[in-house]
């Protein structure tokens, strides 16, 4: 199994710490951070770190793929640009190895099966550079977008604020995974739609653990309380970590061959 | 007493609210929310509320200066223009009335003498963009920095990033309110040392209240315990608050004559 994991969105959402946290291990060092007196002048590289993770049983190598640097310029123009290049670059990859093959080889997949888009919970919506990444992200890719530090919003306010970021998706008609498709039988098809309602997932995510009734789980320790990201009437991170490893990994990694891959390859060999 | 108050940062920085908690009543309603599909394609105007408040017994006529828009479009640039601008318009503004007006006339002060800045609490650092605007404001007001929404943070979070901070508006060699100045007498810099190891401010605001040990306090109440608005061990809006309508309030508009005016005036008179 190789599952390919973009995350997307401002440094300082906390990406990092929830990748460790969906993963239990501290599988990256926070990037994005300069030293004092360094601006982040221009946007850095994308990189892929490669890891290989037991989830239930099942070893999976897990390919994090960053995106550093993503809207925190003054001008993010065209900021997007490096992010959907990578992907359509590995769809590209994929079918010059598809077409030069032999047909019994496994072809090694390095196609973004996921693309984790994080957003600023605000309280109000979505910001501009949101709209215009997700509509771009949403036409060559799986996207699950997911609410940021959700710990930082009362529960009423997430509630307000989904709605509100719900009608916007709608709004705009954002191709959002699951995809509503009739390849999906009703049980699927059923599931997809209880998944819908929770979408964005309002995450927290974690690296230090904490003891909530004798039991050692991930947390966040304040003055005033701890936030145990593995309780779902604290967060949803529970919610995002069952969709993303268990009930539709096989459906991220055989949509992106069968739907977006397929959109791309068609493309190209029409042209 | 005239005070003039610009707050400036991000949209969804709570900047509302912490007027709200500020001045103890519901000033402002929040600007800067737009209706899905109605992307923010233009910075809206600066808009001028004016309160009057009682404080401590004092009658302030309160002018709260709001600055929608900065910092939330795809491209940045010159987004603080409308800001300098405005400032620098009340200073010309000021100048003209007194090189027309009778000698012993009072001049209403429409000059801003203070900025509170809202930087978001990302954990990392500054913004490109918050170094950029910080260097421009310094030059011409006092600017109060303040961390927003620092419930988001752990204690150790906080003082990590306001470490980090701190060290960054040293590096960037930033005049930041109150500044260092023999104008200012020996127990005045003393206090003043003191308030500089806080600054920025680690506030949290909220226009809601909530009961903490039987007393009505201004707070936010999660699944996992309640944020005391008022409580300096969960966030230090008391110190700010003190700072801003008790011990400085003066100081702020003196300064903002004497200093800021006056380089202002000089600046024009030799051009
Ligand atoms: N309140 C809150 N803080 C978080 C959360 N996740 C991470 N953080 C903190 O936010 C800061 C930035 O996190 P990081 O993972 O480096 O963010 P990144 O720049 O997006 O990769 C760190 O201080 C984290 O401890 C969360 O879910 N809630
Ligand atoms: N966690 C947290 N949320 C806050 C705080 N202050 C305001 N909020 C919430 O953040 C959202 C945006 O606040 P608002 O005052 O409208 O922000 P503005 O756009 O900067 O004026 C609302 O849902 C507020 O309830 C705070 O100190 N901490």
């Amino acid at each position: 199994f190789q599952f390919n994991l973009m995350v997307v969105g401002q440094s300082g959402l906390g990406k990092t710490t929830l990748i460790n946290t969906l993963f239990a291990s501290q599988l990256a060092s926070s990037s994005g951070r300069t030293e004092a007196g360094e601006p982040i002048t221009k946007t850095p590289d994308i990189k892929c770190v490669s890891h290989v993770v037991e989830e239930n049983g099942v070893r999976l190598k897990l390919n994090i793929i960053d995106t550093p640097g993503y809207g925190d310029q003054v001008n993010n123009e065209k900021c997007w640009d490096p992010i959907t290049k990578y992907i359509k670059d590995q769809h590209s990859q994929y079918l010059r190895k598809e077409l030069t093959a032999q047909r019994e080889k496994h072809l090694p997949d390095t196609r973004v099966h996921c693309v984790l888009f994080f957003i600023q919970p605000t309280g109000h919506g979505l910001k501009p550079i949101d709209i215009v990444v997700l509509k771009k992200l949403t036409e060559i890719a799986n996207v699950v977008p997911v609410i940021a530090k959700s710990d930082s919003l009362t529960l009423a306010e997430r509630q307000a604020f989904k709605e509100t970021v719900q009608m916007e998706f709608a709004h705009h008609r954002l191709k959002l995974y699951p995809l509503d498709s009739a390849d999906y039988d009703e049980d699927e098809q059923y599931q997809n739609a209880q998944i819908k309602q929770f979408i964005p997932f309002a995450v927290v995510g974690s690296d230090k653990n904490v003891v909530v009734k004798g039991k050692t789980v991930r947390g966040r320790k304040t003055r005033w309380g701890v936030v145990n990201v593995e309780d779902e009437t604290h967060c949803e991170f529970p919610y995002l970590r069952n969709f993303l490893i268990c009930s539709h990994l096989q459906d991220l990694i055989e949509t992106t061959a069968h739907v977006h891959y397929e959109a791309f390859r068609s493309k190209q060999l029409l042209a």
